[in-house]
This record gives structure tokens, C-alpha cells and sequence, in this order.
């Protein structure tokens, strides 16, 4: 199985639709301070299921829509949408694709999606669950978490080690 | 549970070391339960040796060593349990030009299985990598994305994404 | 009391938005007291807006950019108070190659004043050293120091120290 | 007023004694990871006065005394000295050079030293109080230290603009 696709509309500096298609193997995101890359990690974190906003950079749910440039205004809402291709053997599908889409408005509505259908964040959380792509599972790395594995605050490498058992 | 917990720690600490090992051309590393009695409670102990030097604590560690501890410890988790998708951001920054090569060979080996999207300003990392994506913000505030395709021919085919 | 640190305030503030303005080549930033009636225990906020993107809070900025909102803030201290002596720790490796540009023309600026130490790995920063300090441990565990005049010519006289 | 000259001598990975000479301007210190350039920086922190020892990366004082390597028996003391030249405008001294020297053994004792006068901790400080150059001057920035100024979680900001007041 491997991440076949990520689009991103409205969801931080990502304004206008945005299509990656990847490939299995090694891909590199690059680009100047300030252009959009951690964002795109954000929004694939958001879609995964992660409801922390904090660990989104943000305070309020907001944070995330795309809210304006010099010359923009901001949008109402934020979407994106991963795509896992060759998924037969891991996951209990009978297509070998499946497209996860999360939307949220400036309300706080929140919508999901599981290939069109509309779904419940749960729903989504437990497809992922086998897959150890889990907004848990810290496939997802940055710089911050060197400190936050080394220094172990609060039992996280066991919490680690847990989640993998 | 008590079972299983300890045969997943079992895997990640032999994933741990032999990912030290590579990291570091050598020295020795070691995952530890502080308390080996009570395996189900027990926080987790971090031992980091590089080659040639005495065994110290983790603070004292460079920048670099640091990173490419916390990298072996998380590859070893990534091993044990394989997650087919693997999202790095920024974590070659510390690391010399010698320690991201071994990195690297540590990645080219795991993406056997897992499927790597990185986030990097490195040029070694850029070459590495079997497709590039270049994120650029012409108009201020508003990011776009161009793809490179490095299999063909380095910086040939820059198609604008989406 | 009072009268000292709202001029040290003010001057800090000055230095800041100017600070910004050469790092971000343009934007707009302030350092404001949170309880503008409190002068004297009031937490003082960061805006920082880069050029062409609508004011947000610091938390959504980029990692470099935050890197150059934090300089602009302490060099404006050095300045207000200059220190004889300014030690940086890779403060640089966050940055883009542009950036680092601009945060070297803006050490250039405060070295007629200041002398500056920088451990960095970045060669743009090493070529505006006039003076390279190479630090090896060949033998494992043990730190030695060999210098480099840069003034003469690059890479010539390589001088054990010490 | 420059710094002309530091001398570490069994302080952390810096067993053998090291003279760095420096000049006015901007010197860099490079080398590849852990060959010891913040230990460096830790010790010219240390002779200025710093006495938490977590701002040193250690949590005992005998972490910065070297502590032996593969072929090296570990030493008794560490010592750090710090030449601060052209002083006459800004320090009360006669002379135009004054040298600090911070000494620890093992056993946590502590000796200090103005140009070999024997000293105390306070003296330093004081020394150092009005150049700007004292421990908690700010005049060191590391990565960790953007962070701490930026998140603000103890009014740091303001004690900072505080001492430059
Ligand atoms: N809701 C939003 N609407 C519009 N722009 C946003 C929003 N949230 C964040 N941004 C912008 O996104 C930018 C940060 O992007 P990002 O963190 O992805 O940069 P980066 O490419 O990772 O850079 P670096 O190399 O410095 O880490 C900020 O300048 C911020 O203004
Ligand atoms: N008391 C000590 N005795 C001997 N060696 C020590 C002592 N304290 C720290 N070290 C060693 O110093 C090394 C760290 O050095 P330092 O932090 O200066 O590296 P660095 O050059 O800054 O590297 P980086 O580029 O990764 O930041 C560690 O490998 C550690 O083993
Ligand atoms: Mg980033
Ligand atoms: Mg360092």
C-alpha cells in the first residue's frame, strides 16, 4: 500500500487546488522558508484524523482554513484528500483504492468522507487503524520530536512502543 | 498484553542497535526498562555510545548525535511495526554531510517497504530522491507546487502540479 | 523604574521593526505590551507579518521564519545594549540560502560594534568570517582546534591551536 | 572591548589544553557533528558565570569535567579562561587586558581568578555586570533559544528587556 495522492484546497497557504501524485519510493518535498512545506505535513496530519490543533501550529480551528493574503480573501473552508493505492491485501475493501477526504468551515463543521461517502471521523480512524498510518502511529517526524523522543517527558517512548505492539 | 508488549520491545531494541550502529559506523546503543520487574509500567531508558567515547548521558550528545539517536530509535518502531507511509520534515538539518550519507543509506534500505515523502533543504537528500516536488510562493501568501521527475534527467520537466 | 524601561522598551521596539523589515526584505512587525496600562508587569506580545501575508500569530509561521522573528528581537537587545560580544550557535541552519544572506548583511552591519563567534555549518556564513576555527576529534572523544586565516587566502596556513 | 583569547583545558571533549586567539569581527567556529563546537560555547558560558548546570547540557557538575575516552583516563579538574583586551573605557582597571579563569575539581569545588588574582564568583559578575557580557546577557543564542523567545511561556521577553534596561 503506499499514498497514491494528496489534494489540498483552502487548507492554509494552499488556497487554490493542489494535486500531488506519488509514487512508492522516496519523494522530496523543497522550497524557500515560509512557502508551504510543513503545511502540506499539517494537512496530511489533519486528514489522518488528528484533532489537535496545537499540533497543527494553530490555537483555534481557523487556523487551518486559509484566511487571506495581499490580494485573496480568505475562503470558508478547508479540504483535503489522501488517496491509498494497492491497499487489497491490508485493508477490508473490495477496491484496491481508497480516497479519505476531510473538510472542515469556519463554523467548526466538521465533514468525512470515505470514497464519497460520507463517514464519521471514527469510521476513518479505524480503517487506518491496521495500516499504522494513524494520526498516532508517529509515522510523522519533524525536528521537534528529536527532543520530544531524547528528553521523554512523559513516558513517550513507551507510549511508542505500545502503540506498535 | 504483558506477552506482547515484551516481544515488541524485544524487536524494537535489536532494531535500535543495529540502526546505532549504522548511524554511527559503529559505537553502541541500548533500550532499557528502568524498571525490569514491572515491564508494563516501567518508563524506557535511552543508553547512546558513540564509537570511541564513554558512555554519558543523552543531554550531553551534540546536536547531530541527537538526531540521529531519536532517527534510530524511531526507524526501529517504524520497522517493527512497518508503516507503509513515512512523512519526515527537516530532521537531516542537524546532521553533517557524512552523517546525512548514512542516514540516507538507512532510508534507501527502509524504502524498500515504506514509502518516504521528505521535507528537506539538503542537496544530498534531493538527490536521493526518485521525484521532487518544489513548493514556491510567487504570489505572496498563496504556495504552489511544481514537480520535477529525476528519474529522466535531473531539473528536466517541470510541470506545474494540480 | 519605570521611566528606564519604557525608553529601553521603545528603543528595543525601534531597532525591531527595523531588524525585520532588512531579514524579511519588507513585512511588518511590533513588539507591543500586552496591558498598555501595566508597564511594569505586563508580558510584551510579537506581531510579526511577512511581506505579503495577512498578520498571523507566531505559532503559524515557518521555522525559518520563526528563526528571524527571534534574531530581529535579540539583535535589537544587543543593540540597545550592545554587548562587546555576541556568541551564535547555528542559529543559521533553519534558514534558506536568501535568508541567510540577509541575516549575515545584518551581522556585518552590528560587527563594527560587536565581535561575533559563530559555530555554523553553512558556507555562506564561513565565507564572511575573516577568521575559520576547524574543530576535529580524530582521536575519538577528544576535541582539538586548527586554524584557518581566511584574509590571506582560502584554506591557506592551516595552524594547529594551541 | 573584544575578547582576544579562550583557553579550555580538560573542560568536557577538550582534554588537551586549547588556546583559541581571536580578533574583532566575525570568526567561525565548523568541524562535523559532536567534534565539539557547542562544548565550546558551554564553556565560555561556564566562565562567565553560568551556574545552572542544565544550561550546560549536564545534570552533575563533574559532566563538564572530561570524563576519559577510549585511550584517555578521565582528569580531576576542568579550567576555562577568557582575555578581554582593550578594556580600558569600559571596566575600572588600570591595566588593558584582564583575564577570568573558572577552575572545578571533582569534588565540586570551584576556584575563581581575575588576571590570576585569586577571586569569587561575585567578583566576576561584577566585572562582567556592566559590559554586557555577563551570564545572563543574552549574548548567547543557540536554536533552542528561538523557541524560548518566541513561545514566551515565562515573560521572558520582558525579563530580557529588564536587564538591558
Ligand atoms: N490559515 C492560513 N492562511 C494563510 N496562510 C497561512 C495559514 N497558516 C499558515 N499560513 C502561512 O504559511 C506559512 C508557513 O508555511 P510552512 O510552515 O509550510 O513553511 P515551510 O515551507 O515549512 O518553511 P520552512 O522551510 O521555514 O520550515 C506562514 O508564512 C504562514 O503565514
Ligand atoms: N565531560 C565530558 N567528557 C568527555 N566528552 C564529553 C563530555 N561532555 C560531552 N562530551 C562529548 O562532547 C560531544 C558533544 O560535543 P558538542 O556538543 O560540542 O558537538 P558539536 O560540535 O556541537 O556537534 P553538532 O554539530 O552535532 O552540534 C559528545 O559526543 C560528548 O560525548
Ligand atoms: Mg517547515
Ligand atoms: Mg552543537
Amino acid at each position: 500500500m503506499y499514498v497514491s495522492r494528496i489534494e489540498i484546497t483552502g487548507f492554509k497557504s494552499f488556497v487554490d487546488r493542489t494535486v500531488i501524485e506519488l509514487q512508492p519510493g522516496i519523494s522530496a518535498i523543497v522550497g524557500p522558508n515560509g512557502c508551504g512545506k510543513t503545511n502540506i505535513c499539517d494537512a496530511i496530519r489533519w486528514v489522518l484524523g488528528e484533532e489537535n490543533v496545537r499540533l497543527l501550529r494553530g490555537t483555534r480551528i481557523e487556523d487551518i482554513i486559509f484566511n487571506g493574503s495581499e490580494k485573496r480573501k480568505p475562503t470558508g473552508m478547508a479540504e483535503v484528500s489522501l488517496t491509498l493505492s494497492d491497499v487489497q491485501d491490508t485493508l477490508p475493501l473490495e477496491c484496491n483504492e481508497v480516497t479519505i477526504t476531510r473538510r472542515v468551515f469556519r463554523s467548526g463543521d466538521s465533514q468525512f468522507y470515505i470514497n464519497k461517502v460520507p463517514s464519521r471521523l471514527k469510521d476513518i480512524v479505524n480503517l487506518l487503524l491496521g495500516t499504522g498510518l494513524g494520526r498516532r502511529a508517529y509515522s510523522i517526524m519533524e525536528r521537534e520530536m528529536i527532543d520530544w523522543i531524547l528528553d521523554d517527558a512523559n513516558g513517550q517512548r513507551r507510549r511508542i512502543i505500545e502503540e506498535a505492539a | 498484553a504483558r506477552l506482547e508488549f515484551k516481544e515488541t520491545f524485544e524487536r524494537v531494541q535489536r532494531d535500535f542497535r543495529k540502526n546505532f550502529e549504522i548511524l554511527f559506523e559503529g559505537g553502541s546503543a541500548d533500550l532499557r526498562l528502568k524498571y525490569e520487574n514491572d515491564p508494563l509500567e516501567s518508563p524506557i531508558e535511552i543508553l547512546a555510545q558513540p564509537s570511541g567515547k564513554r558512555l554519558e548521558q543523552i543531554s550531553l550528545l551534540s546536536g547531530g548525535e541527537r538526531a540521529l539517536t531519536a532517527i534510530a530509535f524511531l526507524f526501529a518502531v517504524y520497522h517493527t511495526k512497518p508503516s507503509p507511509f513515512c512523512l519526515l520534515d527537516e530532521v537531516d538539518a542537524p546532521l553533517d554531510d557524512a552523517n546525512v550519507g548514512r542516514f540516507l543509506n538507512l532510508i534507501k534500505d527502509l524504502a524498500k517497504h515504506t514509502q518516504f515523502l521528505v521535507v528537506t533543504h539538503n542537496k544530498k537528500t534531493m538527490e536521493v530522491a526518485s521525484c521532487l516536488f518544489g513548493v514556491t510562493m510567487e504570489e505572496p501568501g498563496v504556495s504552489k507546487i511544481v514537480s520535477v521527475r529525476l528519474e529522466k534527467a535531473k531539473s528536466e520537466t517541470l510541470e506545474p502540479v494540480g
